[in-house]
């Protein structure tokens, strides 16, 4: 049970991740 | 009302599914997130962001679609959008939601000069975003629907995307999607949007039931 936030914190580092470079990039 | 609803996305985000079972996993989130990006980055058409929905079955035995993992993209053009830009109250409350989810994920506490953060928060982040914290139970929302019913759906253009009967279609359309897709398959659904209109493709069809079979 404990994988389903894990996935979503995972997907949520990604996205916070990537929107960070779009940030910087723009 | 999306301000309502997520106020509290951060403790969402922990706390959702927690007694969800999971079911026999052919894959791991970095395969899916592959997965997603390939189909995405690899498409000829601009879509915004894909969603893997992955199919499980609580304790009472009642089918649910919850977020399996997530592909965003972004717009290709910012500029051609036409929808109206969010109110600085909720461009406000969009980014205080964003700095609580950074520290989140950082252990860092969350300040309120963060570059990043003082980005605006676009409409089509933010409907990816609160899709984090959505499930779908019984056949229900766009993804359930194509997930019961096992038929595709595919809404091209706002005025389809408005007919259907789905909050989900509906929540997107108010955030600048213009196309939605639900693609069914054995233990999920591929959902795809887009700010623009497009049209069926049975080439992505194909493409999706590739990459997503996951017992290969």
């Amino acid at each position: 049970p404990a994988a389903v936030p894990q996935a979503r914190k995972a997907s949520l580092a990604r996205f916070l991740e990537k929107r960070k470079e779009r940030v910087m990039h723009a | 009302s999306t301000t309502t609803h997520n106020n509290d996305l951060t403790k969402t985000l922990n706390n959702q599914q927690q007694q969800q079972h999971q079911p026999s996993m052919f894959f791991n989130q970095e395969t899916l997130q592959q997965r997603l990006q390939t189909l995405i980055e690899g498409a000829r058409e601009s879509w915004t962001y894909a969603i893997f929905w992955q199919s499980s079955v609580d304790m009472s035995g009642v089918t649910i679609l919850g977020w399996g993992d997530g592909y965003y993209k972004g717009e290709e053009d910012k500029l051609k959008r036409k929808t109206t830009p969010s109110s600085a109250i909720e461009q406000e409350h969009r980014k205080k939601v964003l700095r609580e989810l950074n520290s989140l994920i950082s252990g860092v506490p969350a300040s309120s000069s963060d570059d990043q953060v003082d980005e605006e928060v676009t409409d089509t982040e933010w409907f990816f975003l609160v899709s984090m914290t959505q499930s779908f139970v019984n056949g229900g929302g766009l993804p359930g629907h194509a997930f019961y019913s096992s038929v595709p759906i595919w809404l091209p253009g706002n005025d389809r995307i408005l007919s259907s009967p789905c909050d989900r279609a509906k929540q997107a359309q108010l955030f600048g999607l213009q196309t939605m897709v639900c693609i069914p398959l054995a233990n999920g659904v591929v959902e795809l949007g887009s700010t623009e209109v497009i049209f069926h493709s049975l080439d992505l069809m194909n493409k999706v039931r590739v990459l997503f079979n996951f017992s290969s």
